[in-house]
């Protein structure tokens, strides 16, 4: 569920 | 970035300065829930911590900065420069009783036990009941203004369309988030009753009476 630097949605 | 990420954004991005500026150029804050304000700046302070450590895009970054920027700017207004058209007497949703829940959910059921990504889930959770205060202090008063309507209106259609942009990225991109679907599942579906009204009532001619 995460992308490896994190969230990419606001 | 797709189209129904896009148009979510902007419709959240109107939201939001559809009421900072109501409450800015009509210079009362009357009949708008401050603790949902207050619920939506914890929001954004809470998801966008990674503004200081990761950097994604320009947009990305820009619209973060917009939104607690105009969050702050919002609950300014409402607590200390409009103070005085403050309707606290029936904006009084009692807030522990979301904030105390969400807080144990994100701790119990998040994708990773970090306090950056803890912080993430509890205010993915948050979000999608802050709207509450607002609902149940229309619900007091019987009515809304119509430029509160719209406001409403954009809010609770930006939650609806990131659904949307969650189905579009499962079916190209093979991504999804859970947490953000179920949470986001239960904001939009808080907002049907008010989608009801807005739709057949015909706001423009009379003030949204329940």
């Amino acid at each position: 569920a995460m992308k490896d630097d994190g969230h990419d949605e606001l | 970035m797709n189209v129904f990420r896009l148009t979510g954004d902007l419709s959240h991005l109107a939201a939001i300065i559809i009421l900072l500026l109501k409450i800015w150029k009509s210079r009362s804050c009357a009949g708008i829930s401050g603790k949902s304000q207050i619920l939506f700046a914890i929001v954004f302070t809470t998801r966008y911590l990674d503004l200081l450590t990761s950097f994604i895009s320009l947009y990305n970054t820009c619209m973060k900065v917009i939104y607690i920027g105009c969050a702050y700017a919002t609950v300014y207004l409402i607590y200390a420069k409009f103070r005085a058209t403050y309707d606290g007497n029936h904006d009084s949703f009692r807030v522990e009783f979301l904030v105390v829940p969400v807080g144990g959910l994100s701790v119990l059921i998040n994708h990773d036990f970090s306090p950056l990504e803890i912080l993430w889930t509890f205010s993915i959770y948050l979000e999608s009941v802050a709207i509450l205060p607002q609902l149940f202090m229309i619900s007091k008063t019987g009515e809304a203004e119509t430029i509160t309507t719209h406001y409403l209106f954009c809010l609770g259609l930006y939650r609806a369309l990131y659904l949307f942009n969650w189905i579009w990225r499962f079916y190209f991109e093979g991504f999804f988030d859970m947490i953000a679907i179920v949470a986001g599942v239960v904001q939009t579906v808080l907002y049907c009753d008010f989608f009801y009204l807005y739709v057949t009532k015909g706001w423009f001619s009379r003030p949204y009476r329940l």
